[in-house]
């Protein structure tokens, strides 16, 4: 399932 | 964070110190082609939502380019030893064994495994974590091969390795502010700081503690 969270690291 | 500020910052040193010393030596005695090939590939998957222009903030984005831009740049410098020091490139090449596709190969069945939605975008970003972890083993197993490194491919894989040991308690960090667990990315940092973890040990006893750079 699609944790919602947001790919916001490098 | 400070964590994931240093682990960036280390991130970036590494691809400096490669540029500039291929750059100024024009030499490429131990690095890795198939390992900076397989980094070229990893920036540019991962970063694929540059071009859905959501953009998360300015150093985001200027980091994302910057890398993107470094990788490729340390392939054209490699790439211009072949004409510059021909005999030092074709060493390179004979000695840089590793087949790539045993890598990509499994990194793209693991992505299609794990993954958080089966879009291209996120099948491509699983697939550049999974990259990542296996990407500098090229490169120790040139390292292991020849026994000898110079003291830029020692500094470049230890700034390489901080890097990832630095987001760990990065994630640490955020799990316990943020409530963030994002078990992908902790799963393949462990398992690319894992593979460096010889690496660190080795050059603490012998870099940290002087004289030069063997492995056994």
């Amino acid at each position: 399932a699609h944790t919602g969270i947001e790919h916001d690291e490098l | 964070n400070i964590f994931r500020i240093l682990g960036d910052l280390s991130h970036l040193a590494s691809i400096v110190i490669l540029l500039r010393t291929v750059q100024k030596t024009q030499r490429v005695d131990g690095i890795s082609l198939k390992t900076q090939i397989l980094y070229v590939l990893v920036f540019c998957t991962r970063y694929l939502d540059l071009l859905t222009f959501r953009w998360k903030s300015v150093y985001n984005t200027l980091m994302k380019m910057v890398f993107i831009g470094a990788s490729v740049r340390v392939i054209q410098l490699i790439q211009g030893c072949k004409i510059q020091n021909p005999v030092a490139y074709k060493d390179m090449i004979f000695r840089d064994t590793l087949q790539i596709k045993y890598l990509v190969g499994p990194c793209a069945v693991l992505a299609l495994i794990f993954n958080y939605k089966f879009t291209l975008l996120e099948l491509c970003w699983s697939f550049s974590l999974w990259l990542e972890s296996v990407a500098i083993l090229p490169q120790l197993f040139m390292l292991s091969r020849s026994g000898k490194a110079s003291t830029l491919t020692t500094h470049y894989i230890f700034a390489l390795g901080l890097y990832r040991a630095l987001y760990i308690p990065n994630w640490i960090w955020r799990y316990y502010s943020e409530d963030r667990l994002e078990k992908l990315s902790v799963f393949t940092g462990l398992l690319q700081t894992a593979l460096y973890s010889d690496f660190f040990y080795i050059y603490y006893k012998k870099v940290v503690k002087g004289a030069g750079f063997e492995l056994p």
